[in-house]
């Protein structure tokens, strides 16, 4: 049974500036 | 022409959290995302507003915006009308959630304007 990484159920739609 | 499908998205999917912890896609909660990316030492979270949905190239297509971040970038992306994003505080939410349904077995609320999505940026940009 494949075993999926929870990141890639989200998008990835911006860096911000800070942090 | 037909478009592949993520296939993570099919009901009973199995999900690993950050802290090796295995759910189904449709067990996943808002905590899930959250807990995950306060582990994760290169995801962070962002909220991302719904601003506006419009039609896309093709039949099966939307355009939506989202405003994201403390600092309200304004980001597009074209997804498939059945393509599901996790709302805070709701769930899965897709622009035809009976689409969804059929097509994922994953039940789907509307996503609207003015939902708040989860999604993710890289920690330490500078």
């Amino acid at each position: 049974v494949p075993v999926f990484p929870w990141h890639s159920l989200v998008p990835f739609l911006a860096p911000t500036q800070s942090d | 022409s037909p478009v592949a499908l993520p296939p993570f998205f099919m009901r009973g999917s199995i999900i690993q959290l950050a802290d090796g912890e295995l759910k189904r896609v449709e067990d996943l909660k808002t905590e899930d995302f959250i807990q995950s990316a306060e582990i994760s030492s290169e995801l962070k979270i962002d909220s991302s507003t719904v601003e506006r949905i419009d039609s896309g190239q093709s039949p099966n297509a939307v355009v939506i915006q989202f405003s994201v971040g403390e600092l309200k970038a304004q980001v597009c992306v074209e997804v498939l009308v059945e393509y599901p994003f996790f709302v805070f505080g709701q769930g899965w939410s897709s622009c035809c959630p009976d689409r969804t349904t059929q097509l994922f077995e994953l039940s789907c609320a509307k996503l609207c304007v003015g939902d708040v999505c989860v999604s993710l940026t890289l920690r330490g940009m500078r």
